[in-house]
């Protein structure tokens, strides 16, 4: 019975999965590949690529209302959303404009994620019975960390996927990106492509953001003790599911939980390129949710 | 309470990408 309990759970997350994250790991593993039936992704892999992609997608503006108080940079994004004219200054060439416009665009993408992975979290049993706080605290830490194991069913050596699956930037080309937007991604690069050798599925997947969303090691936790039982349940649902989905994998599950440490490092970086991008950008702006994650965070 | 009102929103409704 605890098996089966332990079954309905991880159904009842991948549900919630599914439900959220409009480009699954199958979907875009199918891009990549080449079999997803649809049309092949438009690759960007210079500025003229860039502007081109443009005319793919739909313009998304981006919510400004702290311009003049706070400059800094976007969050990273597992996607495009949109690139907008909206932050594109008349000063400046157009390879400066064209790179702000594209990172202002990263932005809306990441918040329209924060809001899917609110979603999910709120879908994991006793999540919102937690104190309002501690949800706060869990969402605000696990948020980035989120983001960045999202983004490695999208990426493989070469580049990542954009905009749902829409478009392929090139590894290289983001790495061309003037200082520091050139470094960014590149230790997420480095992550993903290592992450994706333990070659884990939707399901797996959804198990692993829960249990890193129910971290009770958060910073100004207020209740510590109901957050770690449930990541305890969530844990034997992972552990269970590994043991299905791959019987042959032997310490996947050890190794999968190696991977928060490594997490922890990577947002403390980009949180380090965040700050160096708000001294080095001013014209840009940093969306008020994305604030307020940031915000005193390492 | 103020230093994450738009957490503490999204937590409490389901606010859409066009309000934030």
């Amino acid at each position: 019975p605890e098996a089966a309990d332990l079954r309905a759970l991880s159904r009842h997350l991948y549900e919630a999965y599914l439900k959220n994250f409009p480009l699954t790991k199958a979907k875009a593993r199918a891009i990549l590949s080449g079999k997803a039936g649809d049309k092949a992704p438009f690759v960007i892999h210079d500025m003229k690529s860039l502007m081109e992609g443009e005319q793919f997608i739909n313009c998304r503006q981006i919510p400004c209302q702290e311009h003049h108080q706070q400059q800094l940079a976007p969050a990273l994004a597992p996607g495009l959303a949109g690139l907008t004219e909206a932050h594109c200054g008349s000063d400046g060439n157009i390879s400066d404009e064209l790179e702000l416009r594209f990172f202002n665009s990263c932005q809306s993408r990441s918040v329209e994620a924060v809001r899917e992975v609110t979603e999910f979290a709120k879908s994991i049993p006793g999540f919102i019975d937690l104190d309002l706080n501690d949800q706060v605290t869990l969402l605000k830490y696990g948020v980035i960390e989120i983001l960045i194991i999202m983004m490695a069913p999208l990426m493989n050596k070469d580049g990542t996927l954009i905009s749902y699956g829409q478009i392929f930037m090139t590894r290289e080309f983001l790495k061309s990106l003037r200082k520091p937007f050139g470094q960014m991604m590149e230790p997420k690069f480095e992550f993903s492509v290592k992450f994706n050798t333990l070659e884990l599925d939707d399901n797996d997947m959804t198990l692993f953001l829960a249990v890193i969303i129910l971290s009770g090691d958060r910073p100004g936790l207020l209740n510590v003790k109901p957050i770690e039982r449930l990541q305890e349940t969530v844990l034997h649902s992972l552990e269970l599911q590994l043991k299905i989905s791959h019987p042959d994998s032997l310490q996947l599950f050890a190794k999968l939980l190696q991977k928060m440490t490594d997490l922890r490092q990577i947002v403390t970086d980009h949180v380090h390129f965040i700050q160096l991008l708000r001294k080095r950008e001013v014209d840009m702006c940093l969306h008020p949710l994305l604030q307020e994650i940031m915000k005193d965070l390492y | 309470k103020e230093k994450h009102k738009i957490l503490h929103q999204l937590l409490q409704n389901n606010t859409s990408p066009g309000d934030l």
